[in-house]
């Protein structure tokens, strides 16, 4: 455990927290893409399925539980207990534009050919890609509340700690996971124009991230 | 082997 690696796992947890607490407290998933958070919840399910299989420390188990409950708590405000308020004509991003791609990437590209490994290097593709059809919503409805952007930012920040994690691993441990640091930076690259909004628009002021 | 690095990130 480093630094880097710690504050990521912060900034992940407190993302996830920021949105649960957002819709529960606003009664609203306004602006929030359902199909996003339930692509998150299936990254947690096929990538923590070592829950069965390995155990690696309390801390290990305790996020791991803590990010599938959370997931999937925060997929049934959307979808049942405030889903009057869900916007799903906006949130039409195709999710089987992700979902093939990354199944038959899974398949291809992978450290094992077992049902546990290409489950989890299936998780890791899909990660780096979840966040897109919430971005798109964003895109396309042109705003986005101040507290969304928060948890994009928190989001964003977590992945790209992860960065400076493996760079740090790979100095001190030799450690280098190809899948993992090819994802993560794609999927930080994916975040940098949100980055460059949030720090010139919701940071500088107004309470919304209203696009060009 | 390195899975056990692997599985211990979230």
């Amino acid at each position: 455990m480093n630094i880097f690696r710690l504050s990521g796992d912060v900034c992940h947890l407190v993302a996830i927290i920021i949105l649960f607490l957002k819709i529960w407290r606003s009664k609203s998933c306004a602006g929030i893409s359902g199909k996003s958070q339930l692509l998150f919840a299936l990254v947690f399910t096929t990538r923590y399925l070592d829950l069965f299989t390995a155990f690696i420390s309390i801390y290990n188990t305790v996020m791991k539980v803590v990010f599938l409950v959370l997931a999937y708590a925060t997929v049934s405000l959307i979808y049942f207990r405030f889903r009057k308020s869900y916007d799903s004509e906006s949130d039409s991003f195709r999710v089987e534009f992700l979902l093939v791609p990354v199944a038959g990437l899974s398949f291809l590209e992978n450290y094992s050919f077992t049902p546990l490994e290409i489950l989890w290097t299936f998780s890791i593709y899909l990660e780096s890609v979840a966040i897109l059809p919430q971005l798109f919503m964003i895109t396309k409805t042109g705003e986005a509340e101040s507290i969304t952007t928060h948890y994009l930012f928190f989001l964003g920040l977590y992945r790209t700690l992860y960065l400076a994690n493996w760079v740090w691993r790979y100095h001190e441990e030799g450690f280098f996971d190809q899948i993992a640091v090819v994802s993560g930076v794609v999927q930080t690259i994916f975040y940098c124009d949100f980055f460059y909004l949030y720090f010139t628009r919701v940071l500088r002021g107004s309470g919304k991230m209203t696009l060009p | 082997s390195s899975d056990p690095v692997r599985h211990d990130e979230l």
